[in-house]
């Protein structure tokens, strides 16, 4: 494997976003590109990134590899760059180690590391194809204010997308709060828009703790998209350049 | 209250 990409700070802040959930991952390396799947300890909440080869410039990668990385470790290696550095991942067929090399472009400084692999025993879960009920799509900033606001009153926020708008609603010990969001379209800054895209009303509740864990990949994106269809587990996209991204998978709570 | 349901639930092992 060689994979240069042109931004150290891409892949910082993508671990950055996921290492609270998850710990020990496989990096899936192939010619397409690097992804990474993994569950939470809990098994409630699912990482699911995907770095397409022409995020990379250039990617090479003659054999699949699966290079099992501690993301705390990782993330050491990481803030030793300077988030303009051009970042180079390297990696034998049958590796014992990553080697990470930090380029400065304004200057000639080079640093390199390896971080020791591991052998991880991942599980990989089928996720079906789903056509959702309901799609959002909103400022990923937005979305990471209604999950720290409303995470003060509740542990659990339903989410209710109707032809009205999108509605995310709690009730705690202390009282009730909800905020509602309307499709909106805004011309001169259309970061902000706000779109819904509805087949039928859909109604689900889902824990905040996790919503505000999946918020800290708002840096990656200014938009996030909702996928919601009923009784089904939401995902919580971040779409990168070239394709690339970052979903979050979180299963609902169900019944009374 | 409702109960947090698991991804094993949805999401089949290939």
């Amino acid at each position: 494997l060689e994979a240069r990409l042109e931004q150290a700070n891409l892949l910082k802040k993508v671990v950055d976003a996921i290492k609270d959930l998850v710990q020990d991952c496989n990096f899936d390396c192939n010619d397409s590109g690097i992804a990474l799947q993994a569950m939470d300890n809990s098994h409630v909440a699912l990482v699911s990134m995907m770095l397409k080869a022409e995020s990379f410039s250039p990617f090479r990668c003659d054999r699949n590899i699966a290079l099992g990385i501690n993301l705390s470790s990782l993330m050491k290696v990481l803030r030793c760059a300077q988030n303009e550095d051009i970042l180079t991942l390297k990696a034998d067929d049958a590796p014992d180690v990553v080697n990470l090399v930090f380029e400065s472009s304004e200057s000639d400084r080079l640093s390199e590391y390896d971080i020791k692999l591991m052998d991880i025993d991942q599980e990989h879960l089928g996720i079906p194809e789903t056509e959702y009920s309901a799609t959002i799509s909103m400022p990923a900033a937005e979305f990471q204010r209604i999950c720290r606001d409303l995470i003060a009153l509740s542990e659990s926020v339903a989410i209710e997308a109707t032809k009205e708008g999108v509605k995310f609603s709690c009730s705690g010990d202390i009282g009730n709060g909800a905020v509602t969001l309307r499709s909106h379209t805004n011309v001169e800054k259309p970061e902000l828009n706000v779109d819904i895209a509805l087949s039928e009303p859909v109604a689900l509740t889902f824990s905040l703790k996790y919503l505000v864990n999946f918020c800290k990949a708002s840096g990656l994106s200014g938009t996030v998209k909702l996928c919601l269809s009923s009784e089904v587990p939401l995902l919580v996209e971040y779409t990168l350049a070239s394709n690339s991204y970052l979903r979050f998978y979180l299963a609902p709570k169900i019944g009374d | 209250p409702p109960k947090q349901a698991t991804l094993g639930k949805f999401f089949g092992t290939p």
